[in-house]
């Protein structure tokens, strides 16, 4: 249909969309969105505090929640992630749809006693989700 | 593994190493293939699984680190650290490993505590097998700890005449040449008592080389004061009687390992994405910037 400058369809002049809350609804974002959660773990909850000796807590983080339909304008996704989106809803309901995943993360600083009871301090990339996506 | 006991074969019992970390007591046998896949797992979970596999009770602790070490590795991790595990932005040094070696046991009796007057003679072997072919060598330092009987912010003067060479386990002369160094050294003795002696270039051919065995010997003589302000030392320290430590500060540069420079590279890389209001000085530093 022809649109108007802003972009919204252009209806007969004058008429009222049916519904505009139904209108609304398709802008909405889901209620449990694609966000960052907290989760804490201690290594002595898993029984290896005895060879991890730092940190005590370790807080790995998770992504959880559905993603939006505009998922490019809020994560950033790239063009394909709508395009699978599409796909699941038209054409092929057995394609997944795009799934929330980390999109950044931050490093670790571990201190650990080796099995020849040498001691190691190192920093490893990517322990930490920071961020969120859909993709 | 039930398709497997029916037909009558041993059942591999294995997991993908995802699920081994899952179900943290189940013995972890993988076939060929996803062996080689384990073995590409990043070294810490590779130790998780393998450790929470077997389980620590029944793979029994490894050998039990020295508890001075311990005292000084976990001052160090939090210089280095914040509590959450967080590697502090101060740190300026390129070095994302730090591993400390105590002699190994079996040769501790070798460690020959002689002390005549006040030189005190070491011979000390190191095992740096848990040293990895892509961890290279920053610094070395031998670490001293002091008895308590000395006074805290004491400072120190040794001299020290060290030599290095390769072990060989089977006791074969070994090809490699010794390597020995003469220094002295003044050091300020901190309140955890630690004296670190610098032997990075003295060691690195050795360790450059990956040699898995080192043993180092020597000479070695300590006494109370600096040189620098009153001609004669007082009376001569006997050095601690605990044999001292290596300490090897390492880049590692496999992917899992944390770099700085990286993650310096990719913040700006961000910034950059975001627009020039965020980078000001990209936009409006470079000429090119301006015609981006």
């Amino acid at each position: 249909p022809r649109r108007r400058r802003d972009g919204s369809p252009s209806q007969a002049p004058g008429t009222p969309p049916s519904n505009l809350s139904e209108y609304f609804k398709q802008f909405l974002f889901p209620q449990n969105e694609c966000e960052l959660h907290n989760f804490r773990l201690s290594f002595s909850q898993l029984k290896w505090d005895k060879w991890i000796i730092a940190p005590h807590r370790y807080s790995p983080q998770y992504c959880k929640g559905d993603c939006p339909r505009a998922a490019g304008h809020r994560y950033g996704s790239p063009v394909h992630t709508m395009v699978q989106n599409i796909i699941y809803e038209k054409l092929d309901p057995s394609v997944p749809r795009p799934a929330c995943v980390p999109a950044e993360y931050s490093p670790l600083s571990v201190l650990t006693v080796e099995p020849d009871g040498s001691i190691a301090y190192k920093e490893y990339e990517d322990m930490i989700a920071t961020k969120c996506t859909c993709r | 593994a039930r398709a497997h006991a029916a037909s009558g074969k041993t059942s591999a019992l294995w997991a993908a190493p995802g699920d081994a970390a899952g179900e943290l007591n189940v013995p972890l046998r993988l076939p060929r293939g996803a062996r080689r896949r384990y073995a590409l797992l990043p070294p810490l979970l590779k130790v998780l699984s393998d450790r929470g596999a077997q389980g620590w009770e029944s793979q029994g602790p490894g050998l039990q680190p020295d508890s001075r070490a311990l005292r000084y590795m976990k001052r160090l991790y939090k210089m280095y650290a914040t509590k959450e595990g967080i590697p502090k932005a101060t740190k300026s040094h390129l070095y994302n490993t730090v591993r400390l070696f105590t002699p190994c046991s079996e040769c501790k009796h070798r460690h020959r505590d002689l002390v005549r007057g006040d030189v005190h003679s070491v011979d000390l072997l190191f095992n740096l097998d848990r040293v990895t072919a892509l961890e290279h060598l920053l610094k070395s330092v031998l670490l001293y700890s002091f008895d308590a009987s000395l006074p805290p912010s004491s400072s120190v003067t040794c001299m020290c005449h060290l030599s290095a060479k390769e072990h060989d386990p089977a006791g074969q002369v070994c090809p490699s040449a010794s390597h020995s160094v003469a220094f002295s050294l003044h050091a300020e003795v901190g309140k955890g008592r630690w004296v670190e002696m610098d032997v990075t270039s003295f060691l690195q051919p050795l360790i450059a080389a990956h040699r898995r065995n080192i043993r180092v010997a020597g000479n070695v003589t300590c006494l109370v004061g600096d040189p620098r302000e009153s001609t004669h030392l007082e009376n001569p320290l006997r050095v601690a009687l605990v044999p001292p430590s290596l300490l090897l500060y390492l880049n590692d540069t496999s992917e899992q390992a944390y770099h700085r420079w990286n993650s310096l590279r990719h913040r700006r890389k961000a910034l950059q994405r975001s627009g020039p209001l965020a980078d000001p000085l990209g936009a409006r530093g470079s000429s090119q910037g301006q015609r981006a």
